[in-house]
């Protein structure tokens, strides 16, 4: 199975 | 007070174009160091940041920093009123809630702007942008998805379909090759990323705005893919890789 995570949980909010 | 005039509308238009299969809605982020985006797709696994300089604008003004929530599919529609050698002025006053001239409509949109560092990639990648965007493009026709391995000898694409694999390998240049068809590896280490091909696709729209793409890798890191304009600075796409389970 291809599991992606969110873009969000690589970068911390500005 | 913001006043933006750009003498060649055709460079707004293909900025706009390169952006908006990704990205519906999204505010541009002026401020005084220049004009920035920064948008995730609706699904969140890709993300672009734009920067467009204020040297690139033939004039350029912006009293205080101010956000403007714009529709890209409105923006492009309106552009397109302009032919590419026209120029095309966007003011904004305080009041914040259109930009004449066009006398667009803004929005006011909730978005999250992260912190994205630059530095640290294993492996780094130049290539000439229209070669790569043939590459993405003839191997979506064939898989969904697109494993991409650098080594220090090149770059590889290898996809696997229902009925077939296909595998390009493009071999790194010398120094003397000519701008337009170099490709270029600055590596630490072999990597190899598996990532969805429609995104990858949606980001060679960005093609006509740059001779090269730079495509920076790391295992455990969204993979980037980067345009750098003549004149305006850089739009940058980031995409999650996908990870076999």
């Amino acid at each position: 199975v291809n599991q992606q995570s969110q873009i969000t949980s690589f970068f911390s909010k500005k | 007070m913001l006043e933006l005039r750009l003498t060649r509308a055709g460079l707004l238009k293909k900025v706009l174009e390169s952006i908006r299969d990704l990205v519906t809605d999204a505010n541009f982020d002026c401020a005084a160091t220049g004009c920035s985006l920064q948008a995730m797709d609706s699904s969140r696994v890709a993300m672009l940041s734009l920067l467009l300089r204020p040297d690139g604008f033939e004039h350029y003004r912006c009293d205080r920093n101010i956000s403007m929530g714009m529709n890209l599919a409105n923006m492009a529609r309106m552009l397109r009123c302009a032919s590419d050698d026209d120029t095309v002025t966007i003011n904004a006053d305080d009041a914040q809630d259109k930009i004449s001239d066009y006398e667009m409509k803004l929005m006011h949109i909730t978005s999250e702007n992260l912190e994205i560092p630059e530095a640290g990639y294993e492996a780094i990648v130049k290539m000439p942008a229209s070669l790569f965007a043939r590459i993405c493009k003839d191997l979506g026709t064939i898989g969904d998805t697109v494993m991409i391995s650098v080594t220090k000898e090149g770059i590889q694409f290898f996809t696997r379909g229902d009925i077939r694999t296909a595998n390009i390998f493009c071999r790194k240049t010398t120094p003397v090759a000519k701008e337009k068809e170099a490709i270029s590896i600055e590596m630490e280490k072999p990597v190899s990323l598996t990532l969805a091909l429609r995104y990858l696709i949606s980001f060679t729209k960005a093609t006509p705005l740059a001779k090269q793409v730079t495509i920076s890798m790391s295992y455990g890191r969204p993979i980037v893919v980067e345009y750098k304009m003549e004149i305006m600075d850089h739009i940058r796409f980031y995409l999650v890789p996908k990870v076999e389970e």
